[in-house]
């Protein structure tokens, strides 16, 4: 099971509607200093449930509707979908492919989708609750927080371990 | 869930162990449970002596043994239980050329159980992927995604865009 | 003691506003006195537009936006009030090429008024320097000075160690 | 007035006496990761009077101390001298360098001295008073610690300010 696409459309800096194709093995993301790489990756934990504002550095979760720029006017909506590959059958439904989309509007409502299908974010987390996908926070280490398991304290690391019991 | 605790925690320690020798050529790390007798709710210490040197608390580490430590734990948990994919956000940006290289090799290691998603600035991170995806912001404050290099077998011959070091 | 602290605020404010239209090549930013009633108590707001980018919360900006925004602010203070000296230990780890070539400008700029010792893995920045000093480990955890490189009119020709980049 | 030399023995990693010369202008300070710069950083902050093991990622004093490798035994002092230019007369001595010594011992007391002659702290405060040496701590940015001004509280950046004013 592996990431296949990344689809932002009025995600933070995301105005119009970018696709990122990912492969098995390494994919590196770059450019200059605030070009958009953590948006992308905030893209990746907000389409999987993220409900956290803080953890993707606004203060309320509208913030990650394109705002407009001094030549764009702002949106009223953010979209991300991810496709999925699933080919060795790890997600429970029936398909090659599952495509997860998730839609904020500025009243600050989420809209969640599988494979197009409106359901619930409980849906979501159900579907993926076997594979790790979205729950397991060693999988994605942010900017700047790398050397946090050892600054944090003894107590506080116990988590990580016990995702991977 | 005692017992599969302990044995998450014993297995984690010996990769742990293993890939600290491995990212440092020698020295020693392990972990260690605060209580013993409550392994339930134990808090974790993380010990650690880079090759050659005295073993003191982790906090008088470097900036870039710091980070390598912790990516031998977090890669050490990866290991006794994988996620599907890893995002890693510029996790090598305290690291020398000389750990950069070692990290690369790590993640092409372990990129053959899963799927890897780097951002980061470094030309030898970059070397090291199969894909890589530029992201511009030619008009300001609109992020955009261009040029995809891939090369399925072999390293990436692109030279790398200007905004990378 | 009330009007000291109103008049450098005011220079600091000056300086912070013209410094990070320097590095970000345009943008505005400002310090915002939280209560202007209490003056020697109040807290300070830091407003942060990059170019063409819409006015949000300094939160939202990037890794290298934030240590560029940060850099104009204390620069900006020392600009105020220099002191003889001024340490600053990998500060340049979140920045672009482009922002790098931007700081290392700054700090020779301001090498007129103070000395600046320097602690960096990246070559630009080394550049700039007038002196290199070289510590190494050869002994293990044993720590060496070598190779001063010196040139006084001119920049440092001598080819960089290969544990930088 | 400015730097001009500083002397490490038995501080942290560097176990025999070692030099390093500073000029005005930008001096950098180069190697790989573990090698002992930011240690140089420490001996800097330390023999202005440091007094907090944490602020040099100690959790005691005598950490500062060699404390042993795999081939040498630890030492039962540490001593940093640094000497400064007072050419200018911004210190209130009748001398051209004026040199300041700490030293510590094992049972955790520190030694000062100016120009080698005994003293206490409080006379290497008062020296340096109108200097602004050791007292600014914009003087000094810390590893990893650039955008700590930003990511503050309000209320605990208002002291960058009062050190200005
Ligand atoms: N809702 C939004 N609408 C428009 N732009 C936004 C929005 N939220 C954030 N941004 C912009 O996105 C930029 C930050 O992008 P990001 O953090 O992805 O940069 P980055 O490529 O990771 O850079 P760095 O290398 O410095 O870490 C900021 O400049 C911010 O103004
Ligand atoms: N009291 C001590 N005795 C001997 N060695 C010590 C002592 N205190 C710290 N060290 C060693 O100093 C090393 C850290 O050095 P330092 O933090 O200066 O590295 P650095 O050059 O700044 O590296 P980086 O580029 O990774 O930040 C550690 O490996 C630690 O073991
Ligand atoms: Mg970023
Ligand atoms: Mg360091």
């Amino acid at each position: 099971m592996h990431l296949k696409k990344l689809e932002l459309f009025g995600f933070k800096s995301f105005l119009d509607r970018t696709g990122f194709n990912f492969e098995p093995g390494v994919t590196a993301i770059v450019g200059p200093n605030g070009c958009g790489k953590t948006n992308v990756v905030d893209a990746i934990k907000w389409v999987l449930g993220e409900q956290s504002a803080l953890a993707l550095r606004g203060s309320h979760m509208g913030d990650v509707i394109f705002n407009g720029t001094d030549g764009r006017k702002p949106l009223g909506m953010a979209e991300v979908s991810l496709v999925l590959d699933n080919e060795d059958g790890s997600v429970p439904l029936d398909y090659s492919e599952v495509m997860i989309t998730r839609r904020i509007f500025r009243s600050g409502e989420s809209e969640y989708f599988i494979n197009k299908t409106p359901c619930r974010l409980k849906d979501i987390n159900e579907l993926f609750m076997d594979t790790g996908i979205g729950t397991r926070s060693y999988s994605l280490i942010e900017q700047g927080k790398v050397d946090l398991i050892l600054s944090s304290r003894p107590e506080d690391r116990r988590f990580l371990f016990e995702e991977a019991a | 869930t005692r017992s599969m605790f302990v044995e998450t925690f014993r297995k984690v320690n010996e990769q742990f162990g293993r890939l600290f020798r491995s990212l440092f050529d020698g020295g020693k790390a392990e972990l260690i449970l605060v209580d013993e007798r409550d392994v339930l709710e134990s808090g974790i210490e993380i010990i650690a002596r880079p090759p050659g040197k005295k073993l003191q608390s982790i906090s008088l580490l470097s900036g870039g043994e710091k980070a390598m430590t912790a990516i031998a734990l977090l890669f050490a948990i990866r290991g006794v239980k994988p996620s599907p994919f890893c995002v890693l956000d510029e996790i090598d940006a305290p690291l020398d050329d000389s750990n950069i290289g070692r990290f690369a090799r790590l993640v092409r290691e372990s990129s053959r159980n899963s799927q890897f998603i780097i951002v980061t600035h470094n030309r030898t991170t970059i070397a090291t992927s199969d894909i890589v995806h530029g992201v511009t912001m030619e008009e300001r404050g609109i992020s955009k995604q261009i040029s995809v290099r891939f090369e399925k077998e072999g390293r990436l011959s692109a030279k790398p865009e200007p905004a990378l070091r």
